[in-house]
């Protein structure tokens, strides 16, 4: 049975589509059978990976309005154990009925999901920057949320409002959602600010956050042009290892699944 | 009558609200008479100030839902030319009512600040990261769109997306919507890729990009946490002159109004 991982915040560009993508295929390459889904519309996941566009033909989109069966829009990546399902909403409006149709079916993810689960050990779903009915219907999907928090700015009350919202999620719609960890991203050691935010998230979270940190490194800001997750472009790199520790660290805990 | 910009990306963390309120801070020391409106239900705009709990009592989803008359939810910040209306959106819940009564009347927001334009000669809107209904709403109160555009990613996807909602927004509901420019945020000089993406986005824009670009400065990752605008807390700092030298940008494209 998968372990289901949503990536949540509703605070944009901190790092939610780099960690979906790079820790899929991190885990992927510990050999466990991973399963990536772009549910972003804003295709964060499709514009990582040089998918054809035969590959990309199907997305979220078709598996959730169309209901095209799952196996039809499952692409197998160049990744040995890593599985994809891109965003392939195309404009606003195919948005705003994705919005729609889970509002109105808040467990259709969680349905759809119920199909592949005994497929692979790791499902893990990158959600859009807000906290409307897309992120909650994943919210209700997943097993656990990892929340990543940019290095140079945490705000107490964007956390606060999250962790408000996924234990609404949990009381109304979903018992067994719990926080799988506080990633800090994008952290540069090398200002009083990086130190700061990592000690003030410590105080909020305690043992919630990640010992694993993602420091800010140019090579990771390149990888959504290099359209390669970062273990293939350059294994040897910071942001790689950090990601593949992130990774052995999320195992370890869930060892005993 | 004042000039209505609206600044939009649908990709988060690309520096809108920094922008919003860096350059409505920069016009208002131009002795510009500015109202900077925090539309993005993630409060961005109220944690760039250090208003008092009194000040923030009213914001956007008073005005929009409760009908709270404008001057009530006006605040006078300490810049002297610069009023603010932040976004006092507090759940999830309350935020989808702002969605959905701002998709029920698209109207509204042009409805309301039509009260007001007289008494300014800048509005400034900052946008949540998405093109659903407040950020179309949003566009259709507005003379024009100011879009940031990262320095280390530029997805000609997104780009592609954004421009053509503008245009659907233009020939339904505001034909006299235009675009004010593409201003390029955080670009980090020393490596290649800020340079590619500068090339990228010329060949892509040509006239529209801002001669102004906005260099990726540990201040204005800061200013966030200090809670104010970069031109109060530093203003010999790069990105404090950066935000001036593109107020001045504007104001001189806008000269003739
Ligand atoms: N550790 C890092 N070091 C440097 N740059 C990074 C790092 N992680 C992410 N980035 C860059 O920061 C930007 C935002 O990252 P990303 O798109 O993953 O955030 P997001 O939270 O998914 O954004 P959105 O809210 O739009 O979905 C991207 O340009 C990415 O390349
Ligand atoms: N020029 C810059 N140099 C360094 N850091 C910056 C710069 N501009 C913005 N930042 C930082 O990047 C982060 C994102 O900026 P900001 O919140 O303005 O983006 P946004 O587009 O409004 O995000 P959202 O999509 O969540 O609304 C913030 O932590 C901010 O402090
Ligand atoms: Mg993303
Ligand atoms: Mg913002």
């Amino acid at each position: 049975m998968a372990k289901i991982l949503a990536v949540v915040s509703q605070k944009g560009g901190v790092g939610k589509t780099t960690t979906s993508v790079n820790l899929a295929a991190s885990i992927a390459a510990l050999e466990m059978r991973t399963l990536l889904i772009g549910i972003d519309p804003q295709c964060g996941v499709s514009s990582s990976f040089n998918f054809t566009s035969r590959e990309n033909k199907y997305g979220i989109y078709d598996l959730v309005y169309y209901k095209v069966p799952i196996v039809e829009v499952i692409i197998h990546s160049e990744i040995k154990f890593l599985d994809v399902i891109v965003s392939n909403v195309k404009s606003s409006s195919e948005e705003d009925i994705l919005n729609q149709t889970m509002k109105a079916n808040k467990f259709c993810l969680k349905e759809i999901l119920a199909e592949v689960v005994k497929f692979y050990d790791y499902i893990i779903l990158d959600c859009p920057p807000s906290l409307g009915a897309i992120s909650i219907s994943t919210m209700i999907a997943a097993d656990s949320i990892l929340i990543p928090v940019q290095g140079e700015y945490y705000s107490k009350e964007s956390l606060a409002r999250l962790l408000q919202t996924a234990k609404e999620v949990s009381s109304m719609y979903n018992p067994s959602l719990t926080i799988e960890g506080v990633l800090l991203t994008m952290v540069d050691f090398r200002t009083n600010l990086g130190k700061k935010v990592c000690e003030d998230i410590r105080k909020a979270m305690g043992e919630k956050v990640f010992s694993t940190i993602i420091p800010r490194t140019v090579k990771l800001a390149e990888a959504p042009m290099i359209k390669k997750p970062i273990i293939l472009s350059d294994i040897n790199s910071k942001g790689a290892m950090a990601y593949l520790s992130l990774a052995q660290e999320i195992l370890a805990k869930n060892e005993e699944r």
